[in-house]
């Protein structure tokens, strides 16, 4: 399981929760308008957060993120 | 098996429910509007509550929680 | 496997069945109305009982539990 | 494999029937009208029979037990 | 692999046929008219006879059994 | 894989052929008309005869045997 | 993978041809018509010849055999 | 993966290529005119060579071999 | 899971994220227009990034990232 | 995987290409005009290609190669 | 997973880069006009470049590289 995140305005956050007993932020990527960020479930990242306006693709359609 | 939650109100609480015997609160993770939460079952997780208004998007379609 | 359950009444009751030669009950989750909850078939539950007037959502479609 | 079996009456009853050589009845879950059980085959159920009026949601498609 | 029997008639049964090099009947379950009976194939049951009328679902379809 | 036969007919025979590097039959189930049979391949049986006028249902569809 | 074989004509001969470095005939079953011969590729089947008037159903679809 | 040949004419030539490091023909089978052979992949045969006029049925549909 | 990057313009860049506990960049692919890359998640790659504008194609159909 | 060939013209070649570190020619097959090859990827083949006019069907659809 | 280049002008460049910690060039297959090659990701290649005009055809439809 993947998912795209195509950033609509600067600074979208893309945030990484930890997988396991504990849920804690472990990475935050940040993204400038019009960037794509592809990401996958892991080993280490068993929850994703988007912050910011963004378009969100994945296998259940497209969502927008964000107060537009 | 993962699915998509996007706020539609501040302080939506998308909870994890302990997998095995029993069945506890593990996490509360606070959405504000707009952000969008993305979260899989795994290990530590077989049972997700979301109180608030929400949009929540799985392989069964889409549904909206609260009282919208 | 999992499904969605959402509350369309206060007190509607998810219970989980325990898997294996005995069958009882192991836990009753709560939900107030417009409340989501999603759950999975897992080691310790092979049957789910829903009580009160919900919305289920499954791979079979939609059921609504209760009297309405 | 699952199937889910919504009461459309009182008294409705889900019974396992067992796994292996021997094949008896080793539970019975009675359902009132509206109340849904979602059951799986487990290693300890083969084989599942429901008597009286309900509705029953398989991957074959809907089917409504009893006399109606 | 499982299949669904509604029986249309009192007196239907269904029966299991061993697996292994002998094919022999191990079981014959009884239907009354509007019961439900949901059975698998498993490690001893590679066959299986319906005699009396009856709608049987499959992932072939429908079809009923008897003289109707 | 498995397959559904619906005799039209009395004396319908589905005969079972061995697995392995000798062909031989290994049982032969008499069907009266009406009656169905539900037959997987097995460890035993690596293919199936059906003599006489049977209903067959198989994922390729349906197909008619005997001298209708 | 399995297919099915319905003799159009009397005398169709199902031929079996086996796996390995050789390929030799190892059984030949012959069908009367309106017979039905249901048949696997398996641990000595890599092949199978039809001599003859025959209806084929495979996940291809049907082809007929023959001279018709 | 499998595919059905059927020749449209006599003398068309089935042929099996060595898997392996070497590409070598360990096997022609002929057919005459209706003649139908099925035949898979294997771990003797990781490519195959038809000569002649054929009608051949594979998961990608079907073509014509042969200068018709 | 892989995924087709087309540049639109010069200089497209295409970054691999380490997979893991650490989130680092590990490898940047530059395109010129009309250049084509096909990347998959790999043991090494978790997370791919793609700056400037250029044409994506995925399982989640076609996104185009950049300001255009 | 798979694909088919068939030659539009004499003298089409299938060049087998290594798999491994390196990358060379370890076979050529050639087609003449309406000859048609099946070939599988394999331990040792894991790219093909295609010289002359041929059409080309895979589960990507029809291509036809050549100057056509 | 694999796919399909054929050359739309000489010199086309089909180059597979190294998987692994490492991203570097292992082997650039030139194809001239009409050819078709056909490549798979391997043990040794997780990402592939086409330079020049070329039709790609994969699971998510056909592409055009080049400046055409
Ligand atoms: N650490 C949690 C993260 C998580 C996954 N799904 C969740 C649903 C709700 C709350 C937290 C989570 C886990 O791996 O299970
Ligand atoms: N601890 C339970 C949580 C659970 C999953 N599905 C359920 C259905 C009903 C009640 C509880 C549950 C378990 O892992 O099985
Ligand atoms: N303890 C039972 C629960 C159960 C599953 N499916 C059932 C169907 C009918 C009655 C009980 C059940 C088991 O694991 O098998
Ligand atoms: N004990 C039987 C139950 C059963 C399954 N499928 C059946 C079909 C017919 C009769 C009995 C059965 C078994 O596990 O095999
Ligand atoms: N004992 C047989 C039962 C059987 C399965 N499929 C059949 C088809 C025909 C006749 C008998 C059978 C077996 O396990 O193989
Ligand atoms: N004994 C044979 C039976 C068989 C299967 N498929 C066939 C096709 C043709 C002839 C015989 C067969 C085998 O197991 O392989
Ligand atoms: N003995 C051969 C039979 C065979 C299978 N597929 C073929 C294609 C062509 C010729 C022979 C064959 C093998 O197992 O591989
Ligand atoms: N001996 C080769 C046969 C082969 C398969 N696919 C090919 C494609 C092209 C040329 C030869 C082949 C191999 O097993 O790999
Ligand atoms: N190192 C991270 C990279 C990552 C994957 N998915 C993510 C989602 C958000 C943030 C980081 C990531 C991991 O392997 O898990
Ligand atoms: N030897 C290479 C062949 C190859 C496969 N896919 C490729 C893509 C581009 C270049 C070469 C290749 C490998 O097995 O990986
Ligand atoms: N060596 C890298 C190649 C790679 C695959 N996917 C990528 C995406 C972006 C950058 C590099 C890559 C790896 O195996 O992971």
């Amino acid at each position: 399981d993947y998912m795209i995140i195509k950033a609509l305005e600067d600074g979208v956050q893309v945030i990484g929760l930890t997988r396991g007993q504990a849920t804690k932020f472990h990475h935050s990527e940040k993204l400038d308008r019009g960037e794509v960020l592809v990401v996958q479930f892991t080993d280490h990242t068993s929850a994703i957060k988007v912050k910011g306006s963004a378009e969100i693709k994945s296998s259940y359609g497209d969502i927008q993120s964000g107060h537009s």
